[in-house]
């Protein structure tokens, strides 16, 4: 489902935080 | 008929997207739907993580939206 892409892309983006 | 693996998440297949164009984490996530790696949602999240800090590819705004990309 599109939520749960949004959620693993916030956790993706939440792991690359500090590299971003 | 759908297989568990027909797509890999590897640090090439990511090169090789990234190269092409650039893409959001949003976009790289459907290119390796967990349907088609056989992978969970975790470790797609963790793998993805992995590579993209190795890879250290470069980002810009397109639309407000943080896109990666890299050069050849």
């Amino acid at each position: 489902s599109s939520s749960e892409a949004d959620e693993m892309a916030a956790a993706l983006e939440a792991e690359l935080n500090d590299f971003i | 008929t759908p297989s568990s693996s027909d797509v890999q998440l590897t640090e090439e297949a990511v090169k090789r997207y990234l190269i092409r164009k650039p893409m959001t984490t949003k976009d790289l996530l459907k290119k390796f739907q967990t349907k088609r790696t056989g992978l969970s949602s975790e470790q797609t999240v963790n793998v993805l993580a992995q590579i993209l800090k190795k890879l250290n590819p470069e980002r810009k705004n397109i639309n407000d939206k943080m896109h990666f990309y890299l050069t050849e």
